[in-house]
């Protein structure tokens, strides 16, 4: 809860974050290939918007500085949906 | 609130709970006490009654562990994931685990026990996550300085198991809805460009990242300010706020409250002992001149001479008429200032002593 920051360029270590974060949190399956998601709608994308939703930030499924700022704040273990 | 899929619950009210093992950051009796603290939290909305017991196995099991620790949800080190619990039933069901690599602490420091446990408490008992910031079920750690269950978590734990049998039903604190349009406020502010307005124990402001009005604990920013602030204003040359509770207030300069503060209004501004508290106030940056709002009277306050001027407590309507005769909240932006009472708000002209406009009071929240 900075002021307001400016977007970042998403880092590496950052696409691992929102990975790891949508697996632990949002039941993003890990074992999602990289060719199912060129043909079918991105899961994290879907995974993405949903936690967005969830926290009230803007819905565009990327992760931007502030979507990543909500993933990095120290939190309950339970996921957000229901396994 | 959201209750666990499947609403699992325990049929019999009644439950054991024992704490397996101790952190070695806080003495056994400080653990002891922050989780029968947060039983109490549960207890004392809902028909829900919990004993502590020593041996043998309990309803809710406590430990704290680290790393993976065979339940198939390994803890990730310090940060991140602070403790987690299961759903009402037998065996692990109920159970509670502790993130035994993050430090726990019965203060301000992160992380508190108490808080935490309060939460996954919840989880043990059938609640899920709640998406109300304002709620002990919330997912992310805020420590507000007190724990307390919001309305969101009363209604939550009885919908599962009912109302407590309390003969005064017990409620919450509810959090502010920003798009509510009869929501009032306690004190508005500029602060380095931005506005920040307050209610209860709650901040909102405009944020380009949030679809609406971005709301979150006031003790994000400063955990040491009281809530229920009642005024506040920028000295915008000495980068500096001042938040007013009561006979007292506190300075800031960005997120760090100043040495020495607490003060008393009446030694630092000259306010007569009669003046329990201040409703509102702001500074004109263009004259240095710093107006208080005191029931139907306003104080004027030089901050270059740091003195009041003579000629005041005047009744509001003198210097600011049209605006009635109590004010909530004020500040100023573009030379004009902005009266806040009740649900309306009013633009204000100080040259012309004109009202330019009326308002919504959260007409600044893109609703």
């Amino acid at each position: 809860h900075s002021f307001p920051a400016a977007t970042s360029e998403t880092q590496e270590q950052d696409v691992e974050t929102v990975q790891k974060y949508l697996e632990n949190y949002y039941n993003l399956k890990n074992d999602a290939k990289q060719v199912e998601r060129q043909r079918n709608n991105d899961p994290v994308v879907e995974k993405l918007k949903q936690m967005q939703k969830f926290f009230g930030l803007k819905v565009t499924g990327k992760p931007d500085a502030e979507t990543l700022n909500v993933m990095k704040q120290p939190r309950c273990g339970v996921p957000d949906m229901a396994q | 609130f959201v209750l666990t899929q499947g609403s699992p619950r325990w049929e019999d009210t009644h439950l054991t709970y024992r704490i397996e093992n101790y952190t070695p950051d806080l003495s056994r009796a400080a653990v002891d006490h922050a989780i029968e603290k947060a039983f109490q939290l549960w207890s004392s909305v809902s028909p829900l009654t919990f004993t502590k017991v020593s041996e043998s196995q309990a309803d809710i099991m406590i430990s704290f562990v680290r790393g993976d620790h065979r339940d198939n949800s390994p803890f990730d080190g310090p940060g991140g994931n602070l403790a987690h619990a299961f759903q009402p039933g037998p065996h692990i069901g109920g159970d509670i685990h502790f993130d035994e690599d993050e430090r726990w602490t019965n203060n301000f420091r992160d992380y508190n026990l108490y808080r935490v446990a309060a939460h996954e408490l919840g989880h043990s008992l059938g609640l899920a996550h709640s998406t109300d910031i304002g709620a002990l079920m919330y997912p992310n750690y805020i420590f507000s300085g007190d724990v307390q269950l919001s309305q969101d978590d009363i209604s939550g734990i009885q919908a599962i198991y009912g109302p407590s049998q309390n003969p005064t039903q017990p409620i919450g604190p509810q959090t502010p809805q920003v798009c509510d349009s009869k929501l009032t406020f306690d004190a508005i502010t500029t602060i380095r460009g931005e506005l920040m307005f307050f209610k209860d124990r709650f901040y909102m402001r405009t944020n380009p990242f949030y679809p609406e009005a971005e709301l979150n604990f006031i003790s994000v920013f400063w955990p040491h300010l009281p809530n229920g602030l009642q005024a506040a204003y920028e000295v915008a040359d000495r980068d500096e706020v001042r938040f007013f509770k009561g006979n007292k207030y506190w300075a800031v300069k960005g997120q760090d409250v100043l040495y020495g503060y607490p003060k008393y209004i009446y030694r630092s501004f000259g306010f007569p002992r009669t003046v329990k508290n201040i409703d509102a106030a702001v500074s004109d940056e263009d004259t240095g001149k710093t107006y208080f709002f005191v029931a139907n009277k306003c104080w004027r306050y030089d901050e270059y001479k740091q003195s009041m001027d003579a000629g005041y407590p005047k009744m509001i309507a003198e210097d600011f008429p049209g605006i009635g005769s109590k004010v909530d909240a004020v500040f100023q932006k573009d030379g004009f200032f902005y009266f806040f009472h009740g649900k309306r708000q009013y633009k204000f002209d100080t040259k012309t002593k004109r009202i330019l406009t009326l308002q919504k009071a959260n007409s600044w929240f893109n609703c």
